[in-house]
């Protein structure tokens, strides 16, 4: 199996969970990150003088799935979370040696 | 003589205003950029990186840690400019292109002066920033063409950006003697020969930072323009990668039309350090051996 | 070197934590993250109608050990965390490369 | 490309990034996260007895980079977190398989 990390733009997330639940792939895990990147933040005005914050909120998506899967779902990640504008984000495919489902004791295949 | 260095300094000044100009719609779409500002043609700075009216990106930076580098060696040397590349990455640049960080970052690792040819290479990055070795090598054909190459290898190695980078180079040159448009035609015939990728008639109207897309945005509107406003206002309105074409519009309209050509109120509002190191940089590098 | 990631439930993280410390592993990283899964969230008011939030809170907890407590470890953690409801969660592991102690360079087993 | 992720203390953050600008890489992903190990967290007052909070917070940094830059940024990351004192905190090191560029698709090396 592999892990999918992707750093999306958070308003990003509702159309990447529809385009994964989509190849049936309805569960994962969602953490609120700061991202920092070639996106500028937004300009705050600090004792008189404006600058730019460098981060910007993201989120992390992570979703376990079947490496058969994974080309299929890159996609659709990729085609939901894109909008052509900086700062879209990145997708990280890395390999998982074992997954156990806490509540069944399932292991792999049948755990996610 | 007076005339090549009024041309000189326009092709320097051009490409700073055409980057500064650019700046404010880069990565803006044609109808983003008219509902926004109907037609934009005045230095005023914002855009994506929230920019100061009159600041300059990447595209000047580079021209300029180019010809530091030419200056203090009398000439070209593949190390000092790399040198000079890694002092500006590490002065924290308002932005800097992918690829040119990974070359300059792949210099840093290992010192080489150039990477395997790769795909990912054909961007703009390379040719953005010739102006001052085009200077530097005004009448040393052998040594132009060398070491273009070898400038444009430090960030980018891709068959495209050489091909547009000579082109582009040879266009500057060719106006900087006194030739004129005509004369660039035969440039760019030869480089449609070549590589017929390039061929902008019609124009496509795509106006990323893909070199292909890049030069057939300068090219187009060069040849339709007769104003080094009208050239560089027409081209940034495509939008995409603005800063770039403009400041590639800019650097060969500064060096057809004269400086005098270029808008008071651009002038106004241009970057005074960038202006003044422009000059010095102008007059310095017309001293070289090469003449 | 292997890390152990468990996304579990909330209120289960003390006892994971107390069951990974007999083990001999007293160190490990947590975030605050939300799950989407089979699990449905809680029910809301929202302008008089009644929805569903579909994610619920959960923990994270990643814990780097030597591959020859991995088994050890994730038996315990799923004993720990099961509840036998759904929602119980996943453990995901994956293969470390390098280990560093920041504060003292050790590496590898000797920084964990 | 690896993945190097640090857990760091979090006032070390704008060190840590400043160290890995210097070798180019300007693009990376950070995560509060709470911290558990042999550092104790400040002791609090609660009902008039005191007890000691067990976790601190911590930074966890995610930067994905050419395996060619790892011992590097490594080495940069150590002498731009330390301290000395205990709870400076770990670098993970593991593999990433692919990476990709949300806004162009490109992939591995040129996506980051
Ligand atoms: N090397 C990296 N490692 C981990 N995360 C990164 C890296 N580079 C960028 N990111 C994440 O991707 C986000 C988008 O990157 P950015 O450079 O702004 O634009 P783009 O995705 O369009 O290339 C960043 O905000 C950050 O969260
Ligand atoms: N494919 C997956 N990849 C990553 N995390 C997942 C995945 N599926 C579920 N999760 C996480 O596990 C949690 C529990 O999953 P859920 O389907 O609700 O119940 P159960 O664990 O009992 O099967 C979810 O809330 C989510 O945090
Ligand atoms: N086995 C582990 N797996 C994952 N994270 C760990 C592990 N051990 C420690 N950590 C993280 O590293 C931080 C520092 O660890 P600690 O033991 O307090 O001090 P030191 O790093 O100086 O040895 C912890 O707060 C926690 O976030
Ligand atoms: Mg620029
Ligand atoms: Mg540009």
């Amino acid at each position: 199996m592999k892990k999918i990390e992707a750093i999306i733009k958070p308003f990003k997330l509702d159309e990447v969970r529809e385009a994964l639940s989509e190849l049936g792939a309805s569960g994962l895990t969602v953490t609120e990150v700061k991202g920092f990147g070639r996106q500028k933040g937004h300009t705050e005005l600090y004792r008189g003088a404006e600058y730019v914050v460098d981060f910007l909120p993201k989120i992390k998506i992570e979703v376990v799935i079947p490496s058969a899967l994974v080309e299929t779902a890159v996609e659709a990640i990729v085609k939901a979370a894109h909008t052509g504008k900086i700062g879209d984000g990145k997708i990280f495919v890395t390999a998982v040696e074992q997954v156990i489902r806490i509540r069944t004791g399932e292991t792999d295949e049948s755990a996610i | 003589t007076e005339q090549l260095h009024d041309r000189a300094l326009g092709a320097y000044l051009g490409l700073a205003v055409g980057d500064a100009l650019g700046a404010t719609v880069e990565f803006m779409l044609p109808r983003e950029i008219k509902y926004q500002y109907g037609v934009h043609k005045d230095i005023i700075g914002g855009g994506w990186l929230k920019l100061k009216a009159g600041r300059v990106t990447d595209d000047t930076e580079m021209s300029l840690a180019l010809g530091r580098a030419l200056l203090s060696c009398g000439g070209w040397n593949a190390n000092a400019v790399a040198d000079e590349f890694v002092v500006w990455l590490k002065s924290r640049p308002i932005d800097i292109g992918n690829t040119c960080r990974r070359g300059i970052q792949r210099y840093m690792l290992n010192g080489s002066l150039s990477g395997p040819v790769s795909d990912g290479d054909g961007g703009n990055g390379a040719a953005m920033r010739i102006f001052p070795l085009v200077l530097a090598t005004l009448n040393d054909d052998a040594a132009f063409r060398q070491q273009m190459l070898e400038q444009a290898h430090l960030t980018h190695n891709h068959p495209l950006s050489d091909a547009a980078t000579l082109a582009l180079g040879e266009m500057t040159r060719v106006l900087l003697k006194g030739g004129g448009v005509k004369e660039c035609r035969e440039v760019v015939k030869a480089l449609l020969v070549e590589y017929p990728r390039f061929k902008f008639t019609p124009y496509p109207g795509r106006a990323s930072g893909y070199i292909v897309d890049t030069m057939q945005t300068v090219l187009h509107h060069f040849f339709i323009t007769d104003s080094l406003e009208s050239f560089l206002v027409d081209t940034v309105n495509c939008g995409e990668d603005a800063d770039t074409t403009g400041a590639i519009a800019g650097m060969l309209a500064g060096a057809l039309y004269g400086a005098e050509a270029i808008p008071r109120r651009w002038l106004a509002r241009l970057d005074t350090g960038v202006q003044a190191e422009i000059r010095e940089q102008v007059n310095g590098l017309l001293q070289l051996p090469a003449y």
